[in-house]
């Protein structure tokens, strides 16, 4: 099983058809293992991009040199299907 | 029973299919299941139907569960499906609907993804075919169907999420679904439900250029997209696939309009800006509560305008 400890997922707003271009650029660096949830699209659309914690500081400095804002949506994404393995294991318990 | 179901929690594809089972069991002159094929790991592709009779009714088809990681979907078909087979009788929208209409709903579009979503890796979106002459597994079953197959808008990197696939239709789950829409010959609507980012589109996505019934979708959708604000606030965007997301080649309802079912529709269901596709179980039911009412204005819209 995969687990996804330490990822993050971005929430990213481009501010021009620039920083769009640069996005898609990014997310075809193959060894960035990046995954876009919600691809860009155009200005001011969020894009939401999984970024495996190994490639987050890369990312960041990619982001933040080139001026394209962003949040963090997701702190910790291994953190969340924890929480959802929990919630289902307990839910199957309560139906048996 | 199905009463004994927990609609408020995400579940495993068997357990999926066994309700499936007590479905039509607790509904036995309404609701029966049907396969329309296999996956490529031979899981088979299971349909619901809900009818009252009659043969070779005008039909609604509806999906969940194309991309195998949008848990929230298969969930709310799941919720939906029960909703339909209990309201025939006393819901007189479904009732009315059920009474001149079937409607066939695959609950697991992509079964072999959502199996590797519980065991192997909770990302995954595509199907789990080998694609020859790559390490990279599997095929955005949202990119396969013939209509603007292999444009701009789908990838041809096996490695990429929208993969469209060696061919138009190579994936069998895809090819299924052609066929039974082909055989049956008589659906009048197709919607397929993903997540997230709160829109309901219609076609086109391999082109700019508005469908010939832009107008008459694009009226339905935003008194669809109202009528689910109305439950709980959820603010949705509406209009063609290409003007609203971007250029998308190779989906499902492009496929569907361009074979003569007017009525088709993506729903891209809740994110609320926090989870993505990861929404927690608690929003199961209110997703599903409030998809629920656009869903009924399309099924309406169809029954009441016969083409």
């Amino acid at each position: 099983e995969q687990f996804f400890v330490g990822d993050q997922v971005l929430r990213i707003t481009a501010s021009d058809e620039e920083q769009i271009a640069l996005l898609r650029v990014l997310g075809e660096q193959a060894e960035l293992q990046l995954d876009f949830w919600r691809h860009p699209t155009s200005p001011g659309h969020p894009a939401d991009l999984r970024v495996p914690f190994p490639s987050l500081q890369a990312v960041k400095i990619f982001l933040e040199s080139n001026s394209i804002s962003y949040s963090i949506m997701i702190e910790d994404v291994q953190e969340l299907l924890d929480e959802e393995k929990k919630t289902m294991m307990k839910s199957r318990r309560t139906e048996r | 029973s199905t009463r004994t179901f927990d609609f408020a929690s995400y579940h495993t594809i068997d357990e999926i299919y066994d309700w499936m089972d007590t479905l039509v069991a607790d509904h036995p002159g309404l609701v029966s299941k049907i396969q329309i094929g296999q996956s490529y790991e031979n899981r088979p592709l299971y349909v619901l139907k809900f009818s009252t009779g009659g043969s070779s009714r005008p039909a609604i088809w509806l999906d969940t569960g194309i991309h195998s990681r949008e848990w929230i979907t298969q969930a709310t078909g799941v919720w939906t499906a029960n909703k339909i087979a209990e309201g025939y009788g006393r819901d007189p929208s479904i009732t009315t609907i059920l009474d001149s209409m079937d409607i066939f709903f695959e609950i697991v579009t992509n079964p072999d993804g959502f199996a590797f979503t519980h065991s192997s890796n909770r990302m995954w979106r595509k199907t789990r075919s080998i694609n020859a002459g790559s390490n990279c597994v599997g095929v955005d079953p949202n990119r396969n169907w013939d209509a603007g197959f292999g444009g701009p808008g789908s990838s041809s990197n096996p490695c990429s999420e929208t993969y469209h696939g060696p061919y138009a239709h190579s994936e069998r789950e895809v090819k299924a679904i052609v066929d039974f829409i082909r055989g049956h010959g008589n659906v009048k609507s197709v919607i397929s439900i993903h997540s997230y980012s709160q829109m309901l589109l219609f076609p086109y996505g391999y082109k700019m250029a508005p469908a010939p019934n832009h107008q008459e979708l694009n009226e339905l959708a935003k008194k669809a997209v109202s009528d689910l604000a109305a439950v709980y606030g959820t603010k949705y965007t509406y209009g063609s696939i290409a003007n609203t997301i971007y250029m998308a080649d190779g989906t499902t309802v492009d496929w569907a309009y361009d074979n003569g079912v007017k009525y088709s529709f993506t729903f891209e269901l809740r994110d609320t800006g926090r989870y993505g596709f990861l929404l927690p179980s608690t929003q199961i039911i209110p997703t599903a509560t409030e998809t629920w009412p656009a869903l009924l204005d399309i099924m309406v819209h169809v029954l009441e305008h016969p083409y």
